[in-house]
């Protein structure tokens, strides 16, 4: 696993988060449910906490976005890069951004939002990218089916050196 | 010797984007950084476990033709 340089992290164990926007690929539903999931892939190994809000300030800002989307990183269009997100800190810092020229899918038809989520969040979360394959913090994508999905012990070992273990 | 391997008996294309991915992924921290081609794709290779020659070979290709993640694989 890697950190990114100077380890940024959250200081706050209670972190919101905001969805900024939807994708038309999905219902709203299950894009909810998908954001929610894998925000529980890294609070289920940390002392982390995930709140939900509908306005107003957030640490992590979810949105979907095509091309340039006022962050200085445009997305190209379908295929290659599917999403991107910011190490902890104000501002940008945190958001997590998904393509919307992918097609976003609950299963294996297009990119599983779940999947592409958690790796994301990892970032939103201060992961860089790991070179170990088979963690989610692997910078290419391939599908896993989202109920038999584990963390796997290079990433639990990243995101608890940020963060401590979750309290028994 | 040794003898520097000539990017250009890669086609122009192949050129491009390999400099476009490791611009994006594995960019050169320090604009005064000067590596060559070989050595960039080279770190590439190693980062992804494969082998390591400093060439646009097949698998290469493959690795940078899969959908992934826009943040760089060097945390800068």
């Amino acid at each position: 696993y890697k950190t990114f340089p100077g380890n940024p992290r959250w200081r706050n164990k209670y972190l919101t988060y905001r969805i900024d926007n939807y994708t038309p690929d999905l219902p709203q539903a299950k894009v909810d449910e998908a954001i929610s999931k894998a925000f529980m892939v890294w609070s289920d190994v940390t002392p982390l906490q995930f709140k939900r809000v509908f306005r107003g300030d957030a640490d992590i800002v979810v949105a979907f976005a095509r091309r340039e989307h006022r962050d200085g990183y445009p997305f190209d269009g379908r295929g290659n890069t599917l999403a991107h997100a910011f190490a902890p800190g104000k501002g940008l810092g945190g958001d997590a951004h998904f393509d919307e020229d992918e097609t976003w899918s609950e299963y294996n038809h297009g990119v599983n939002l779940f999947l592409v989520a958690a790796h994301e969040f990892g970032h939103s979360l201060g992961l860089a990218h790991s070179n170990v394959p088979g963690a989610l913090m692997y910078p290419t994508y391939s599908y896993v089916n989202p109920k038999t999905f584990r963390l796997s012990e290079d990433d639990k070992r990243g995101i608890q050196k940020l963060y401590g273990r979750k309290s028994a | 010797f040794p003898a520097q391997l000539k990017p250009h008996s890669w086609n122009s294309i192949d050129l491009e984007s390999v400099k476009t991915y490791l611009d994006k992924f594995f960019p050169l921290l320090r604009k005064t950084d000067s590596q060559s081609l070989e050595e960039r794709i080279k770190k590439m290779q190693r980062f992804f476990h494969l082998t390591v020659t400093g060439t646009l070979n097949a698998e290469t290709k493959e690795i940078m033709n899969q959908p992934r993640c826009g943040v760089p694989d060097i945390a800068d």
